[in-house]
């Protein structure tokens, strides 16, 4: 289960709140995935008592709104990374980026479907620079529609999708397919780039311009000792 | 730092931190489990003034009782006019039936007590919630007995915000809180503050509304 409770001391009305809340949290804690599975009581609170002083935020239009909103989501993200960084059994951190897509909402059912693939986060656990996984999970990503064929979806063109890890050191990113053909991949430094803990995937669909991201992190056999002990 | 925390996470928790102005917390031990005898397991976050609040929910269908109470009570008071936040771990009173219901309910109620309050007429004015075993009902009277002693142990110290953060934790490893400080166009010489807090490890691909 997530819970999570922010307080802020900024004046803020309470006719904002719950669309400031929503967009911080679509953009972070809708957007992290540790095994996949959506709890009974996942909830996250949002207290603002203008303690602090000033003026209070009452327009969405108004420039003390718009940075409000980006402090808030950008913490927002913090929040939910460490919820990542603690995932049962977890070695791995995992930024998941699908760019170049046409529709952002597209753009974050890939990302979504590639987070909560077993066989992608076992494979990085495996430190296996496995692209075949990835680009798997970014192909049936959007069979979950219904009465929509796998050849309709409109964000996925196999020739234009690409695939790279971009390392965590800041170093040139490891070009694992182009435009649909797999590259001769480096494993040596592959496995250079796997042995950090934290790893970014980065899933090009050449058409469009929307993106999204995702966080999530490997499946080890911790996870299962964890889990086949849990009693309820 | 407590040694039982992985060497590994340590540096994800805040030796020290900014935290908002008029909020108060406390962790304190309650043994919702039975196994747990000395940690943490009630949070307590308390506004010294009524707040605005909000609040997202999992859109699971079997949604938890403090769920159900926290929405109803945030939706019947408009966001306005909220105390506190009181969270159990150990016992997520989810799948518990009317049962559970009346449980989340008492806890929100309790909490209220906490604070001389004038009724408005809306009811409550607590957000409730529960993490741990699905299909248990809450030890409600122990943890009824332990919301006066939660509210006694209210401070504003970073040990304080720790504390609680920990009281959330189930599986977790370490607790996780962060805090930051901000300012606004309109009030460039005032500085805000943000604190939070969360918990998860497992169970964890959040869609909320």
């Amino acid at each position: 289960t997530l819970l999570g409770m922010i307080a802020t001391d900024a004046p803020i009305a309470p006719t904002l709140l719950p669309s400031l809340l929503t967009t911080a949290v679509n953009k972070s804690f809708n957007s992290i995935s540790i095994d996949g599975d959506t709890s009974t009581n996942d909830t996250v609170a949002v207290l603002a008592n203008g303690a602090a002083g000033g003026k209070e935020i009452t327009s969405e239009s108004s420039e003390d709104h718009a940075v409000f909103q980006e402090t808030l989501t950008s913490f927002a993200i913090d929040l939910a990374k460490l919820v990542v960084r603690d995932g049962e059994g977890a070695t791995k951190f995992v930024t998941i980026r699908v760019t170049e897509a046409p529709s952002e909402v597209g753009a974050r059912k890939i990302a979504s479907t590639i987070a909560r693939s077993p066989l992608v986060k076992t494979a990085l656990y495996g430190k296996d620079a496995n692209w075949g996984r990835i680009l798997c999970a970014t192909g049936y990503s959007q069979i979950s529609e219904p009465g929509q064929p796998i050849n309709e979806v409109p964000e996925i063109v196999p020739e234009k999708t690409s695939v790279s890890f971009i390392p965590a050191d800041g170093s040139a990113e490891l070009k694992l397919l182009v435009n649909g053909e797999p590259e001769s991949v480096d494993e040596v430094r592959a496995a250079e780039i796997l042995e950090h803990e934290d790893l970014e995937i980065l899933v090009r669909l050449g058409g469009g311009k929307e993106e999204a991201v995702y966080w999530t992190c490997d499946y080890s056999h911790e996870y299962i000792t964890i889990n086949g002990d849990y009693r309820t | 730092l407590d040694s039982t925390i992985p060497a590994a996470k340590q540096k994800y928790i805040p030796t020290s931190g900014t935290y908002p102005k008029g909020f108060l917390v406390s962790g304190t031990h309650v043994g919702v489990k039975a196994t747990n005898k000395s940690t943490p397991d009630l949070a307590f976050l308390a506004s010294e003034t009524p707040c605005a609040a909000a609040a997202v929910f999992t859109k699971n269908k079997f949604q938890a009782a403090p769920v159900t109470v926290s929405r109803n009570m945030l939706k019947r008071r408009n966001n306005t006019g909220v105390r506190s936040i009181i969270v159990n771990s150990g016992c997520a009173n989810a799948v518990t039936g009317k049962g559970g219901m009346e449980d989340a309910e008492k806890m929100g109620e309790e909490a209220d007590k906490c604070f001389e309050q004038p009724q408005d007429g809306k009811g409550g004015s607590s957000i409730v919630m529960s993490t741990g075993v699905i299909g248990q009902r809450l030890p409600i009277q122990k943890i009824l007995r332990k919301i006066p002693t939660a509210y006694d142990g209210l401070g504003s110290s970073h040990d304080h915000w720790l504390t609680a953060a920990r009281a959330i934790c189930t599986t977790d490893t370490f607790p996780k809180l962060l805090s930051r400080t901000f300012t606004l166009p309109s009030s460039p010489s005032i500085t805000y503050s943000l604190a939070g807090m969360t918990k998860g490890a497992g169970m964890i691909h959040p869609n909320m509304a």
